[in-house]
C-alpha cells in the first residue's frame, strides 16, 4: 500500500525511565506495570528489547513532573525484581511521525532516521505501530529534528515555537 | 480519558532480528535501515532501547519468509557499523491489545503483561502507541496467551483456530 505521511507531532516535557537487567521471565514486567498503575502514573511510550543475556531493559517515557514519584516507588522495587539498575532522565522529547500504510515500509523508517543522523541528532528511543514511527530524543534537539523530518518528508516547515508551544 | 479495550488482535509466522551493541551516535539507525529499505524488505514492529554504555540494541519483525534475505544482507552491514552481533530467529508471534485512551493509561498495560506472567508466557518485546499495546512472544504460547488476554479484558474468548487461521 501507498505510504501517505501526514504530519509530524512533537511532546516536549518528557521524562524517561530505563530499567536495566530485569529478569526475563513470565511476570516481570507485570510486576513493574502493576506498581507503575497503582501509583496512578501516567505512562506513554513503553519500550523493551529482548537480550539474549537472560534479562531485557525496559523504558518508558512520561510527563516531567511524574518523574519523582516514579522513581521513588521504582527505586523500592528493582531489588525485589532482582533487575540490575534504575536510570531517569528528564529533557527528552518525543517525535513522531504519522501516516497510513507505515507498517509495510522500511522506506518510512530509514528516511527518518537518516534525516536524524544527518542532523546530528541522537537516537534515544524507537517505538513503531501502523500509523506511526516515535523516537525519543535530547530536548535541546527537538527544533532541529522537526525541520529536518519536515524537509525530509516535503512537509511544510512548522511555525517558529509560539509562546503556546 | 476512559480506556476502551476493542479487541485482542494476533499475527502469526513473524521473525525477530535483533542487532546488539549498536553504536549509541546519529546515522546508526538511519544506516540500518536504509540497507533494509534498499532491499524492500517489510518491516512490522522496530524497537529499540537506549543504555548506558555507548551502545544501543535494535530489534524489528518481519514476515517469516522474509528473514533469510534480511540475514544474508545484515551479515555484511553488522561489521561495518561497528555493532557487536545480530540474532534471527523465527517462532515469534505478535499479540496487540488495540483500544481507545490507551496512553495515559499503566492500567491497561498492567493488566495486560500480569495476564501474560499468570499464564507464564514470556514477553520478549513490547511497543506502544495511543491506540495499541504489541507484544512478540514465542508463537507456541499464542493461544495460552490470547485465551489469557481475552479473559483479563473481558473480551469474548476467541474462537478456536479455524483453518484459515
Ligand atoms: C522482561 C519481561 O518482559 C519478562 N520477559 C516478562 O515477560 O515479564
Ligand atoms: C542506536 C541508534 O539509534 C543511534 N542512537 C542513532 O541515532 O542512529
Amino acid at each position: 500500500e501507498d505510504v501517505v505521511v501526514r504530519g509530524v507531532s512533537l511532546e516536549r516535557n518528557q521524562a524517561k525511565i530505563t530499567i536495566c537487567g530485569v529478569p526475563d521471565r513470565p511476570g516481570s514486567a507485570g510486576a513493574i506495570f502493576a506498581a507503575i498503575a497503582a501509583a496512578n502514573l501516567s505512562v506513554d511510550m513503553i519500550v523493551q528489547n529482548a537480550s539474549g543475556t537472560g534479562t531485557a531493559d525496559l523504558s518508558f517515557t512520561l510527563q516531567k513532573d511524574d518523574l519523582v514519584p516514579a522513581e521513588i516507588m521504582l527505586t523500592r522495587l528493582v531489588p525485589k525484581l532482582g533487575a540490575a539498575a534504575m536510570t531517569a532522565t528528564t529533557g527528552v522529547a518525543k517525535l513522531s511521525v504519522v501516516g497510513i500504510g507505515m507498517r509495510s515500509h522500511a522506506g518510512v523508517a530509514s528516511r527518518l532516521f537518516e534525516c536524524l543522523g544527518a542532523a546530528g541528532v541522537n537516537i534515544q528511543l524507537i517505538s513503531t505501530s501502523e500509523i506511526k514511527i516515535a523516537v525519543v530524543i535530547d530536548e535541546t534537539e527537538l527544533d532541529r529534528a522537526a525541520q529536518a523530518t519536515h524537509a525530509a518528508f516535503g512537509l511544510a516547515q512548522p511555525r517558529p515555537p509560539s509562546n503556546t508551544a
